[in-house]
């Protein structure tokens, strides 16, 4: 473990707090895709279907189990919870989600560490986290203004990834053997497909104005 | 011992 790493989970984990913050102080979801939810429902229990067989310690253990619940406890809120579901933008979350799966799927068949069952299902999940967040990036565009606590969950999700790529580059210049190309390319397509979200985040921020994505 | 195909990252 080193820091990047660390603060990259932290990061992460930061991201889901503010979410859940979010959709629990103001019960509701507006401007939260489900789909974008759905999606990394998806890549934590396809990434994680190691988590009762590979013990490797007692924090990536919790950190999983963390991930897991509170991603279905989401997607849980906005389908089922009465108040939130109601502010769902349905009309709004039309990307089609389906297809990132799919194809995700399909190139895990094709690219893999080894053609085992769990590490494909491990670089499907990749894959899938690198694209999971178009949803919910077309969702910001057509809602025109970001509330608050809706902008900084997809800056930190995008900056836990970023911090990712530092610890991929610190352990390839510490560790002798350390190649995780997958995981490495992935994480540079998801980071820098949040480019123009940071972009804007920046100018909002900089300009202490409301965060606006161009439509 | 974490061989290296334990993917020991989240």
């Amino acid at each position: 473990m080193n820091i990047f790493r660390l603060a990259g989970d932290m990061t992460h984990l930061l991201s889901i707090l503010v979410l859940l913050l979010k959709i629990y102080a103001t019960k509701s979801c507006s401007g939260v895709s489900r789909k974008t939810q759905e999606l990394y429902a998806i890549v934590f229990l396809a990434r994680y279907l190691d988590l009762f067989t590979d013990f490797i310690s007692v924090y990536n253990t919790f950190m999983k189990i963390v991930f897991i619940a509170s991603s279905l406890a989401i997607v849980w809120c906005i389908r089922v919870h009465p108040m939130v579901k109601r502010s769902y933008d349905k009309d709004l979350d039309t990307f089609r989600h389906y297809l990132l799966v799919a194809a995700s799927f399909l190139l895990a068949l094709f690219l893999h560490e080894k053609f085992t069952f769990l590490e494909i299902f491990w670089a499907f999940s990749i894959y899938l986290e690198a694209v999971a967040i178009l949803p919910q990036l077309v969702l910001l565009q057509r809602s025109g203004n970001v509330d608050n606590l809706t902008g900084q969950y997809v800056f930190f999700l995008g900056a836990y990834r970023g911090l990712y790529i530092l610890n991929w580059i610190y352990r390839y210049l510490t560790e002798p053997r350390f190649t995780r190309w997958i995981a490495c390319v992935s994480g540079v397509v998801q980071t820098a497909l949040y480019a123009d979200f940071f972009y804007y985040y920046f100018i909002s921020w900089k300009n202490n104005s409301k965060l606006k994505l161009p439509a | 011992e974490i061989d290296d195909d334990d993917h020991d990252e989240l």
